[in-house]
């Protein structure tokens, strides 16, 4: 099988976490069926938002606070957990009020 | 950093949990594994005012069940890793549930060096924390830490975990009291001799104190009962009577002799030639622990206690049960004369509205309700089975198809004619086997997708692809305000969508993703003129 470029390896770690920030709720997934229709224009804090789920599963997880998808994100993401979110969905209400 | 309460919480300590007989393990010893259950409530028990008793029911309020992947839940398992297990927050039906994927290599006693399997013990704890009603905390170490951290053979509940428990429910109770014996009467006058026993004979003290957990929990305080005192030796003053301002009984009732021992102490030593009989208390309502006696191999159980009684559960269960035969109308006319009514669909097609009940529908248009109608469904569409006797969901595709769907079975019409290849069954547009009937089916006109709704879950359904999205199902819960088990659902030409359920219909507000009104109204004077 032809091996992945660094671009596609990297596309698919974020593709991945982004499902997993979904599934335990760091990502909110309260409006999902609107969300594509306010994505568009809007990609910046799309990426934001991106980048604040992961430091704050950084940040419950006591692994050091970067925003970035490193090796010890991913080894966090990769343990064996509880399948129930770790942020439920009124906390994103708080949050976004 | 600290636990986090969720809310919801029981609103009785005294709780019941079963083992599921339809979702055992498929690789764990029942009995065993009943036994680390029992271990890991025992865990939230002996910190709170919580008890557990388990009983032999799918009703209880902790129903513990093992699957793998779809397990009729919006949460589906993964196979071996990640995701261990998963359990509900206190509430009616599913609440208090833990589901435990039956994939994982479940250990029922961990060595410190087994990092293949995975705790029962450990995870059950965690996840019996959820059925309480605790949420994921950020302390490592503590016990609701959603990553795995396997347990210690030494293992005490974390302070993090206790004070979460302890502020939903309130520390355990101690219920030792001590006796007040205003006046006290012996059962058996001691003999008075001058002579001594060797200190072998000397008897036990018993306490006076009603202690609960001394093991007689309904022990009469009627004084002529309590058992004979007997001397203590050595002699400790005032040991057992802090609490008390009378004055010690057998220092005025009673002259043992008395021995000088070479140290000075004195030392009562009667002799007794016999303990009196202790009156057996009766304990008419203490439980039967049913794990005591019941032997391994006869599983599933049948000799269970009765269950005490506790309030009803209400609503939904997760798996909605086959619908009873509907008696047939002998004809349109016989229709019940009410507006008391519910429906079986109501679809838009070709921008009339076409309400089905029974084996009927009618059709109403711009001018109001057609002549002729209601008419018989069969009639409309004459490929569906002549012994129909209901319709469980009908939608217009964006391509002008009309969907039918009746059971496991989708029927796509172009017009009145049934397309090639029709009836398909659902599994064919990525359904799950074990999904028995749909609820309802519509187009979403605000994202333009298709979806379709079954008891307490629904799916996005890609036209073009012919199959469901990936993750899904989802809880029906994001459709706020909206209950499970549908009867139907569609969006009119306002741009409104409406669920139906029972006798009453809600008006959805799309962009706020919630009903407008929590209370239901009437289907049929609005959607019908009655």
């Amino acid at each position: 099988a032809p091996t992945r470029s660094r671009a596609t390896r990297t596309a698919h770690h974020e593709r991945s976490a982004r499902g997993y920030l979904e599934t335990f709720g760091y990502l909110s997934k309260s409006r999902p069926e609107v969300g594509n229709l306010i994505m568009d224009g809007n990609e910046q804090s799309y990426e934001d938002d991106f980048r604040i789920a992961i430091k704050t599963l950084q940040e419950f997880g006591g692994i050091p606070v970067t925003g970035e998808l490193d090796a010890a994100t991913r080894n966090l993401m990769k343990q064996k957990r509880c399948g129930r979110p770790d942020r439920e969905e009124q906390d994103h209400e708080n949050r976004r009020s | 950093k600290r636990f986090a309460v969720q809310g919801a919480k029981w609103k009785h300590t005294n709780l019941t949990w079963s083992l599921s007989s339809t979702r055992r393990p498929s690789l764990l010893d029942p009995y065993e594994t009943r036994s680390v259950l029992a271990r890991a409530l025992d865990v939230w028990e002996q910190a709170s005012r919580l008890t557990f008793t388990e009983v032999n029911s799918e009703e209880a309020d902790i129903l513990v069940s093992f699957a793998k992947r779809y397990h009729d839940d919006a949460y589906p398992f993964d196979g071996r890793g990640t995701i261990l297990a998963h359990a509900f927050f206190p509430g009616v039906d599913r609440g208090g549930d833990a589901h435990f994927d039956d994939d994982e290599l479940w250990l029922l006693e961990p060595k410190d060096d087994d990092e293949e399997g995975t705790s029962l013990f450990a995870v059950a704890v965690h996840e019996f924390g959820h059925s309480l009603g605790l949420s994921h905390s950020s302390v490592k170490g503590a016990l609701m830490y959603p990553w795995y951290q396997g347990i210690q053979s030494n293992f005490v509940l974390p302070e993090d975990d206790r004070n979460g428990i302890q502020q939903m429910y309130g520390p355990k109770l101690n219920n030792k009291k001590w006796a007040r014996i205003p006046s006290y009467k012996p059962v058996q006058t001691p003999p008075t001799t001058t002579t001594t026993t060797t200190t072998t004979t000397t008897t036990r003290r018993p306490y006076i104190h009603h202690n609960r957990h001394h093991g007689v929990p309904n022990m009469p305080r009627d004084p002529s009962r309590n058992p004979v005192y007997y001397p203590r030796r050595p002699y400790y003053p005032d040991r057992h009577y802090h609490n008390t301002t009378e004055d010690h009984p057998r220092r005025t009732n009673y002259n043992y002799p008395r021995i000088e021992t070479t140290t000075h102490a004195i030392t009562y030593r009667p002799r007794y030639p016999y303990k009196p009989e202790y009156p057996s208390y009766p304990r008419p309502n203490y439980p039967v622990d049913p794990r005591q006696d019941y032997p391994k191999q006869d599983y599933p159980r049948s000799d269970y206690p009765k269950r005490p009684y506790y309030p009803e559960k209400t609503t939904t269960t997760t798996q909605r049960p086959t619908p009873p035969q509907r008696p047939t109308p002998t004809s349109p006319s016989d229709k019940p004369n009410t507006c008391d009514t519910n429906y079986d669909a109501v679809a838009l097609i070709r921008g009339e509205l076409f309400i089905f009940k029974d084996r009927y529908h009618w059709r109403i248009g711009a001018h109001g309700r057609y002549p002729g109608y209601p008419m018989e469904i069969t009639r409309m569409w004459s490929s569906l089975p002549k012994n129909l006797t209901h319709v469980d969901a009908v939608y217009e595709r964006p391509d002008k198809h009309i969907a039918i769907f009746i059971g496991k079975e989708l029927y796509l019409f172009n017009s009145q004619y049934l397309l090639p290849g029709y009836p398909k069954p659902l599994t064919k547009l990525g359904l799950p086997e074990t999904l028995e009937k749909l609820d309802a089916a519509m187009v979403w006109s605000l994202n333009g997708k298709t979806y379709f709704y079954s008891g307490t879950m629904y799916w996005k359904y890609d036209e073009d692809e012919g199959k469901v999205e990936l993750d899904y199902p989802r809880n029906m819960a994001m459709w706020k305000g909206v209950g499970y088990n549908i009867d139907s659902v569609f969006q009119w030409k306002d741009g409104n969508t409406y669920f139906f359920k029972g006798k009453g219909y809600w008006k959805f507000n799309d962009l706020q993703m919630r009903v407008e009104h929590e209370q239901q109204l009437p289907s049929a004077p609005f959607w019908m003129g009655c």
